[in-house]
């Protein structure tokens, strides 16, 4: 315990999109980070004050899907 | 607010931008129009001023481009990613590149030039996201009026912790 949430429970589309977006714009800063996709949704979620689940979500999904700047949104 | 790691910033308070390209969606005049305007949001509360060149060197180069641009960020079509910019440095350095998959508009038709250029020239003089709702620097795009719009208390403090305020 914690059960571990398992990300194959969201389908692959999903899984890849928020893989992309995330890469793109919460970027694992060191090769060496290792974080479970559940923790960067969570600091996802921090940045845009939405509710901390970290999971894929209908608001989280709404915010992925708004057109936005493509700077990083952590200053690396 | 926050700045890029290690505060990049313009030493120098007289910055020159060079416009290389147009979008056909406007006319040439009003895209000069929307960059003028944009770089005035900062000028405003800074003491940095803004001269166009028209060639030659240019701290600030602004450009319609799409998917790869010879940046190594290339744009993604239609939608989600409309624009970026680099922090204050030499070559791309302080760049603004504006998606020319985008349709960029004088209002709310298609995404507004000037509200985007403003965000984007936030990052070319060393802003990067804010996370405060409402700010310029907040990473995605929402339309205001542009005839109304207002910097954020947010984004002012920022670029006035780089740059100072402006003398009265």
């Amino acid at each position: 315990f914690p059960a571990q949430l398992k990300p194959h429970s969201w389908n692959s589309i999903d899984l890849e999109s928020v893989k992309t977006y995330l890469d793109k714009f919460f970027p694992l800063l060191r090769k060496t980070d290792s974080q479970s996709l559940e923790e960067r949704i969570k600091k996802m979620q921090r940045f845009f004050h939405l509710t901390v689940t970290g999971t894929l979500n209908a608001e989280t999904k709404e915010i992925m899907n708004q057109p936005r700047c493509g700077v990083p949104d952590i200053a690396d | 607010y926050k700045t890029f790691p290690g505060n990049p910033r313009w030493r120098n308070k007289y910055l020159t931008y060079r416009i290389d390209n147009y979008t056909p969606d406007l006319p040439q005049a009003k895209v000069d129009e929307a960059i003028s305007k944009a770089f005035m949001v900062w000028s405003d509360v800074t003491p940095l001023q803004f001269k166009r060149v028209f060639r030659g060197d240019a701290d600030i180069v602004v450009a319609f481009a799409r998917r790869e641009h010879r940046d190594g960020y290339p744009f993604d079509g239609r939608g989600n990613t409309l624009a970026h910019a680099f922090a204050p440095g030499k070559g791309l350095g302080g760049d603004a590149h504006f998606d020319e998959d985008e349709t960029w508009s004088e209002y709310n038709h298609g995404v507004n030039l000037f509200l985007v250029a403003a965000h984007e020239f936030g990052h070319s003089l060393g802003l990067a996201h804010s996370n405060v709702p409402g700010a310029l620097m907040y990473p995605t795009y929402s339309y205001v009026n542009p005839k109304t719009f207002r910097l954020s208390e947010d984004d002012k403090r920022g670029i006035q912790k780089l740059y100072g305020r402006k003398s009265a």
